[in-house]
């Protein structure tokens, strides 16, 4: 049930110049956000299907588009996952991914089996105020992806047991006010 | 606690923090040779109501700060850093309502400012313009570049048109120019370029600096059809929230081009990041 045209109607409105500089009144400015939210939703569909497609089988997909404040619940709550890296440029590239977590240890592997250098580091009391109660992650797992031109790459993830409380033995985590 | 070394460091570059403001101070490109005093730091235009010689006043068309001179959001931030081997990083709290990370990623040839900001405060009645200036001492001689239209990157000349001859009237926003993904400034020898994440205003208002326009929030229409002053009431009705992010690149001016064109191409076109429970299928190379 893929439609990408829901997204491609709503980048056509979008082109208008009060959509494209925020000269709209507020109201038409949320229904701009709705309409590319909309399109976005459906296109995940047509992102599932093609990478369905490309690695030969069917995944629950899930996608996180609060990346950006330490939201997803999948990798907040999964003890395992898979991180899937699609890179639509013509060369490859490389990747920092930082994904909300709340364990405090974590294997990352490779699609060749090597485990990639990974650390947690607590999320910030900025993300933590400007999420309010949209995630609850304690920590971000931090960790360099790879991609090829045009293609994929799959990490798997693995929440480790961790005896140790609270990171204390990577962080070195200093407290300073300046004067 | 007595300043430890307020310094993160990859293979490429090293920056550092002035332990008495909290704010960045000399950035090094270790692969050059170069290093550049950067003081960096977040402020605010106060928007203009209207005055006597014209009553127009800043809102979503119109971009017209009162004074040509930004109020410090704070002069200072509270610092603390966390270095690991992947990435090292500072968190800059300058206040309430505006944060920021500074971010060195293992074999990464740039910076990266995570700024985060909002939401704005207006108890005191004045709409707020907010702005990130990047200050050096390159000799600039007045010019700047932009990259307008994400084309073709343009040089623009503090208060000068090329067509006419430009009586400046406004002088700050008669000399901001769009900005679609990168900003630089250089002299003959070394530049300073920023990337941006999302298309921001942006100019050098003086020899050596760079600013960029970050968010808004303002209490008056400008009175060119919108009808309504850009206030956007975001969550529980106290303002927006923005975070964004600026690449910082330092090299020379000769090989900067190599650098910016293929960092920005691949924060245009980032890589597509989903998620799946489980350990997942064998990979495909195919």
């Amino acid at each position: 049930n893929a439609n990408s045209s829901v997204l491609r109607q709503a980048m056509g409105v979008a082109q208008h110049h009060d959509a494209v500089s925020g000269t709209a009144k507020q109201h038409v400015t949320n229904d701009y956000a709705k309409q590319l939210s909309s399109g976005w939703d459906a296109c995940q569909t047509v992102v599932s299907n093609a990478l369905a497609s490309i690695m030969g089988t069917k995944e629950n997909f899930i996608y996180c588009p609060y990346l950006n404040i330490s939201v997803c619940l999948l990798t907040e709550a999964a003890e395992t996952f898979m991180v899937i890296v699609y890179n639509p440029l013509a060369r490859p590239v490389d990747w920092n991914m930082r994904l909300p977590v709340n364990g405090s240890h974590y294997s990352v592997v490779d699609p060749n089996g090597q485990a990639v250098l990974n650390e947690v580091i607590p999320v910030s009391s900025f993300t933590q105020a400007v999420r309010r109660d949209r995630g609850y992650a304690a920590n971000e797992l931090v960790f360099r992806a790879s991609a090829p031109p045009l293609g994929y790459r799959t990490y798997s993830v693995s929440r480790r047991p961790g005896k140790k409380p609270a990171l204390a033995r990577e962080l070195k985590r200093l407290l300073y006010r300046p004067g | 606690a007595a300043p430890l070394s307020w310094t993160i460091q990859n293979e490429h570059l090293r920056v550092v923090f002035d332990p008495s403001t909290g704010l960045l101070k000399t950035i090094e490109n270790l692969d050059k040779n170069i290093s550049l005093p950067v003081s960096q730091n977040f402020f605010w235009y106060n928007a203009s109501t209207g005055n006597q010689e014209n009553n127009q006043a800043s809102g979503a068309y119109i971009f017209r700060p009162n004074g040509s001179e930004p109020f410090h959001v704070s002069q200072r931030a509270r610092l603390y850093h966390v270095k690991n081997q992947v990435v090292q990083e500072v968190y800059q709290n300058f206040s309430a309502w505006c944060s920021q990370v500074v971010r060195l990623y293992a074999g990464e040839p740039y910076v990266e400012l995570e700024w985060t900001v909002g939401p704005i405060p207006i108890q005191d009645g004045l709409g707020k313009e907010v702005i990130s200036r990047f200050e050096t001492n390159l000799q600039t001689d007045g010019l700047f570049y932009t990259d307008s239209n994400g084309r073709e990157i343009l040089e623009r000349r503090r208060d000068y048109r090329a067509t006419w001859n430009l009586s400046q009237t406004e002088p700050v926003a008669g000399n901001y120019y769009p900005v679609n993904s990168r900003i630089y400034i250089k002299d003959k020898k070394v530049q300073l370029t920023v990337l941006t994440d999302r298309s921001q205003g942006g100019s050098s208002i003086l020899d050596g600096s760079l600013e960029l326009m970050v968010h808004r929030r303002l209490l008056h229409d400008d009175a060119r059809g919108v009808g309504e002053p850009l206030l956007e009431p975001g969550d529980y009705h106290h303002g927006l929230v923005v975070r964004g992010r600026h690449l910082i690149l330092l090299d020379t001016a000769e090989s900067s081009a190599d650098q910016h064109r293929l960092r920005a191409q691949q924060e245009f076109m980032a890589p597509q990041v989903v998620f799946a429970p489980g350990g997942g299928p064998p990979y495909q190379p195919g």
